[in-house]
C-alpha cells in the first residue's frame, strides 16, 4: 500500500496472506471457516497448488504468534469470465482451505454486501502487505489506508479509452494524499462500514502503476459476483477431514507388538 | 475462541460467528 499506515492486531481480523513458495504474493479475506475470497490473477500463472499456503491472524509476516493459523489449499475456483472480456476482468477467486479456520478475536469473517448496496458516502478502507513504494520496497507489516470511492465515469476519464472499465469494476484511491494499492495488495479486501458492520465491497485487482495519482486502484466489485460466490460456497462440500485411523489388521499387529514388549519388560 | 458473536447476521456466510464485527475498533 502506498501511503498506508501501520495497523494493529484484531482491527482487520478477516485479512489473509496468501503465500507462494514461502513468499507473500497476494491478500485475501475470510468468508467462512473454509473459504477465502481473493483475486483470480493471484493464481493465473500455472503454478502448483501445493506450493501455495495461507496465513490468518497475522500482521507482521516475519512473526507468527499464538493467534496465527496456517492453511494448505484444497482447491481454487476461478471465476468463469476471468480474462474473458478484459485483461483483468472477472478477477475473483474462491480458495478452499484444507482444514477449518478457527475463529477468535484475531480471526473473523468479513460480511458480503447486499446486491443493491448504495455505495455513496461510505467510509472505505483497504489493507495489505503490498509494495510501499513504486521502487518495489515491501514491508512485513500489514498496512491500512482509507480510500474514497471514485465515481465510475470519473475513473474511466482518468484511465482513458485504452484501459476500459467493466461494470463489474469499481475504483478507489486518495489522489490528494497519494494513497493507493500496489503490487502485492492484489486479492486484499476493500471494506466499508455500514451500520456498525464491515462489508467487503471490493477485491484489489489492478491499476496503472501505484504512484501516479491520476490512476486510482481498480477493484473487482464484490456485489457483481455475489451469486457466483454464494453458489460455490453453498454447493461445494467441505474438504474431507483426516481422522486418526487404524485398520483392524494393523490394530492386531500393534496389539501383538505391545503385548510382546510388555512381556519383555516383565521378564 | 470468541463466544460473543450470535448467529444473527443476515450477510454472514459463517455458521458460528458474526461477520464484519472486529473485537477491536480503530479510532
Amino acid at each position: 500500500l502506498l501511503g498506508g499506515e501501520l495497523t494493529i492486531d484484531r482491527k482487520w481480523p478477516w485479512q489473509v496472506s496468501i503465500h507462494y513458495a514461502g513468499f507473500h504474493v497476494c491478500g485475501g479475506s475470510i468468508l467462512n471457516a473454509y473459504w477465502v475470497l481473493t483475486a483470480a490473477h493471484c493464481f493465473a500463472r500455472e503454478k502448483r497448488l501445493q506450493t501455495f499456503d495461507m496465513y490468518v491472524g497475522i500482521t507482521n509476516l516475519e512473526v507468527a504468534n499464538k493467534h496465527t493459523q496456517w492453511f494448505e489449499i484444497n482447491q481454487v475456483i476461478i471465476h468463469p469470465t476471468f480474462e474473458m472480456f478484459h485483461p483483468v476482468g472477472g478477477d475473483v477467486a474462491l480458495v478452499q482451505s484444507k482444514s477449518a479456520i478457527v475463529f477468535s478475536d484475531y480471526v473473523l469473517p468479513i460480511c458480503l454486501p447486499s446486491s443493491n448496496l448504495n455505495l455513496s458516502d461510505l467510509s472505505c478502507w483497504t489493507t495489505g502487505w503490498g509494495m510501499v513504494s513504486p521502487q518495489g520496497e515491501t514491508g512485513k507489516d500489514l498496512l491500512e489506508a482509507q480510500l474514497p470511492l471514485i465515481p465510475k465515469f470519473q475513473c474511466q476519464l482518468l484511465y482513458g479509452l485504452t484501459s476500459y472499465l467493466l461494470p463489474e469494476m469499481l475504483c478507489a484511491g486518495d489522489i490528494k494524499n497519494m494513497k493507493n494499492v500496489c503490487e502485492g495488495d492484489s486479492g486484499s479486501p476493500l471494506v466499508c462500514k455500514v451500520n456498525q458492520t464491515w462489508l467487503q465491497i471490493g477485491i484489489v485487482s489492478w491499476g496503472r502503476g501505484c504512484a501516479q495519482p491520476l490512476y486510482p486502484g481498480v477493484f473487482a466489485n464484490v456485489s457483481y459476483f455475489l451469486n457466483w460466490i454464494r453458489y460455490n460456497m453453498e454447493t461445494i462440500p467441505d474438504p474431507p477431514q483426516l481422522t486418526p485411523f487404524v485398520s483392524s489388521s494393523l490394530r492386531a499387529t500393534v496389539s501383538s507388538f505391545v503385548t510382546i514388549m510388555g512381556s519383555l519388560l516383565v521378564l | 475462541v470468541s463466544h460473543r458473536h450470535p448467529k444473527s447476521q443476515p450477510n454472514s456466510l459463517s455458521s458460528d460467528v458474526a461477520c464484519g464485527q472486529p473485537a477491536l475498533h480503530g479510532k
